[in-house]
C-alpha cells in the first residue's frame, strides 16, 4: 500500500494508486475474459491533459531557480509523456483487436507510468516546498551563529531587527507544513521545536542584553552571561536543526503501523 | 472491466489535472 507524506500529495495520488492496482489484479488473474472497451475517448481526455502538464512542467522548469528541481522535474515529465503514448497505442490497438493481449499490457504500463510520473512530479515540488523552509531555517542558523560577537546595543538592535523577520517566516512556514503532513510523530515534533525557538528566543535577547550591560559597567560576571547567552543559542539550534531533519523525512515509522 | 478501465482513465484525468494544479500553485 503506497504511503503519502502529506495530505495534498495523498489526496491526489491515493484514489489512482488504488484504482490503478484493483484493474492490474484484475488483468493478471485472468478475469478479463470479455472483451475491451473503446477508450479512445478517455485516453484522448488524458493525452490532452498530458500535453498540458508538460507545457506547464517545462515552463515550470524554465523559471525555477531550484537547480535541484531543474534537474529531477524533466525525467518525470518524460515519465509521463512515454506513458500516455503507451495509452494511445493501446486504444488504436483495441480499435482493432478489442482481445488484444498487448494492448492490455500496454494500457497497464501506461496507466502505471502515469501514476509513478506524476507522483514523482508532485514529489519534486514538494521537495522544492521543503528546501524553501530549509533555507529559511539556515537563515535563523546564521543570525544566531552572530549572536556571540554582539557586544553594543545599537548592534543588539540591528540584530533583533535582521532575526525576527527570519523568525517568524520559519515559525508561519514550519507551522504550515506541520499541518500539512500525515505522519503523526513528525507533526508533533515539529510542533513542539518551533514552541521551543519560539520560548528560547525572547530569552535569548534577554541574555545578550544582560551581558551587554554587564559589559559596559565593567562587570566581572560578563563570562557568565556569556556562556548563558551562548548555552541559549545552542539550545535554539538544536532545536531548528532537527526542524531541519524532520522536515526531510518522509517514510513512515514502522512501529507506527505496528 | 468496462466501467473499471473508464473510471481509472477519468481519474488519470483528473489526476494530472491536480498535479497540474499543484504546480501552478506552488508556481505563483
Amino acid at each position: 500500500m503506497p504511503v503519502f507524506h502529506t495530505k495534498i500529495i495523498e489526496s491526489i495520488l491515493e484514489p489512482v494508486a488504488q484504482q490503478v492496482s484493483g484493474l492490474i489484479i484484475l488483468h493478471e488473474e485472468g478475469e478479463d475474459g470479455n472483451a475491451m472497451p473503446d477508450l479512445e475517448r478517455p485516453v484522448f481526455a488524458v493525452s490532452k491533459a498530458v500535453t498540458n502538464l508538460i507545457k506547464v512542467g517545462r515552463e515550470t522548469i524554465n523559471s525555477s531557480d531550484d537547480p535541484i528541481l531543474k534537474q529531477d522535474m524533466p525525467a518525470s515529465l518524460h515519465r509521463v509523456e512515454g506513458a500516455s503514448k503507451l495509452l494511445e497505442e493501446a486504444s488504436g490497438m483495441l480499435k482493432v483487436d478489442a482481445y488484444s493481449g498487448p494492448a492490455r499490457k500496454k494500457l497497464i504500463e501506461g496507466s502505471r507510468g502515469i501514476l509513478q510520473g506524476t507522483s514523482a512530479l508532485v514529489l519534486c515540488f514538494d521537495e522544492s516546498e521543503v528546501r524553501k523552509i530549509i533555507r529559511e531555517c539556515k537563515k535563523v542558523l546564521d543570525y544566531l551563529a552572530v549572536a556571540e560577537v554582539i557586544e553594543t546595543m545599537e548592534d543588539l538592535v540591528q540584530f533583533l531587527k535582521d532575526l525576527s523577520p527570519c523568525l517568524s517566516t520559519v515559525s508561519a512556514k514550519v507551522s504550515a507544513r506541520e499541518k500539512e503532513l500525515t505522519h503523526q510523530v513528525h507533526r508533533e515534533i515539529l510542533v513542539r521545536c518551533l514552541d521551543q525557538v519560539k520560548t528560547l528566543a525572547p530569552i535569548l535577547i534577554c541574555s545578550m542584553k544582560i551581558y551587554i550591560h554587564i559589559l559596559s559597567s565593567g562587570g566581572k560576571e560578563a563570562s557568565e552571561a556569556a556562556e548563558n547567552r551562548n548555552y541559549l543559542v545552542s539550545r535554539m539550534t538544536d532545536e531548528l536543526h532537527e526542524i531541519i531533519r524532520v522536515l526531510q523525512l518522509t517514510t513512515y515509522d514502522e512501529d507506527e503501523w505496528d | 472491466l468496462r466501467v473499471g478501465w473508464e473510471q481509472l482513465l477519468t481519474s488519470i484525468n483528473r489526476n494530472i489535472n491536480e498535479v497540474e494544479n499543484q504546480i501552478l500553485t506552488r508556481d505563483s
